[in-house]
């Protein structure tokens, strides 16, 4: 499923 | 985190820090797309709006501080302290081009019609295509300094990392974001053609030379 966005990410 | 994103933020890093020490080192930014900069300052900016209200990790925080700055500290080396060795007649990209439509389609398509969602999404677009003055730039001056290519070069691979990263995420953790997924589809292979002169020039200890 799509996920939240890759916020973690930089 | 895992190694293709760990390793793509330490290609990211170098290839600041190598244009950094290169600008300032040589006291010059001859064959530097200071558009190329200027586009990267306002990714950060608008990417990184949640750096006080979003605590993910100090290694986060910290990595985000630092391109900032980075990149506010190369854009104004370029306009300001070393404007005399900018080369603005070979620096003519319409950025324009590159900030309207990215601008628009991140109205369009999104995931969350709010204000840091749009901006993120702006930020992962333009990303993608804010290469373009400086791959512009080295095409019309016909080549680049080998340091030069080494920042491409690094630049170039933190994004194709990142392509790896998200298919590690999606094969673990069940986790994929399509817009970074398609945007960095988009920003590696704008790199696809440099990279094979790199490989096959740089690497073998010519000098990069673009066809004009």
């Amino acid at each position: 499923e799509t996920n939240t966005a890759a916020k973690d990410e930089l | 985190m895992n190694i293709f994103r760990f390793l793509g933020d330490i290609s990211h890093l170098s290839a600041i820090i190598i244009l950094l020490l290169k600008i300032w080192k040589s006291r010059s930014c001859a064959g530097i797309s200071g558009k190329s900069q200027l586009l990267f300052a306002i990714v950060f900016t608008t990417r990184y709006l949640d750096l006080f209200t979003n605590f993910i990790s100090f290694y986060n925080t910290s990595m985000k501080v630092v391109y900032v700055a980075s990149s506010y500290a190369t854009v104004w080396m370029i306009y300001s302290k070393f404007k005399a060795t900018y080369d603005g007649n070979h620096d003519t990209f319409r950025v324009e081009f590159l900030i309207v439509p990215t601008a628009i389609l991140s109205f369009l398509v999104n995931h969350d019609f709010t204000p840091l969602e749009i901006l993120w999404t702006f930020s992962i677009y333009l990303e993608s295509v804010a290469i373009l003055p400086q791959l512009f730039m080295v095409s019309k001056t016909g080549e680049a300094e080998t340091i030069t290519s080494h920042y491409l070069f690094a630049l170039g691979i933190y994004r194709t990392l990142y392509l790896f990263n998200w298919i590690w995420r999606y094969q673990f953790e069940e986790f994929f974001d399509l817009i970074a997924i398609v945007a960095g589809l988009v920003q590696t292979v704008l790199y696809c053609d440099f990279f094979y002169l790199y490989i096959t020039k740089v690497l073998k200890g010519k000098k990069l030379s673009l066809p004009a």
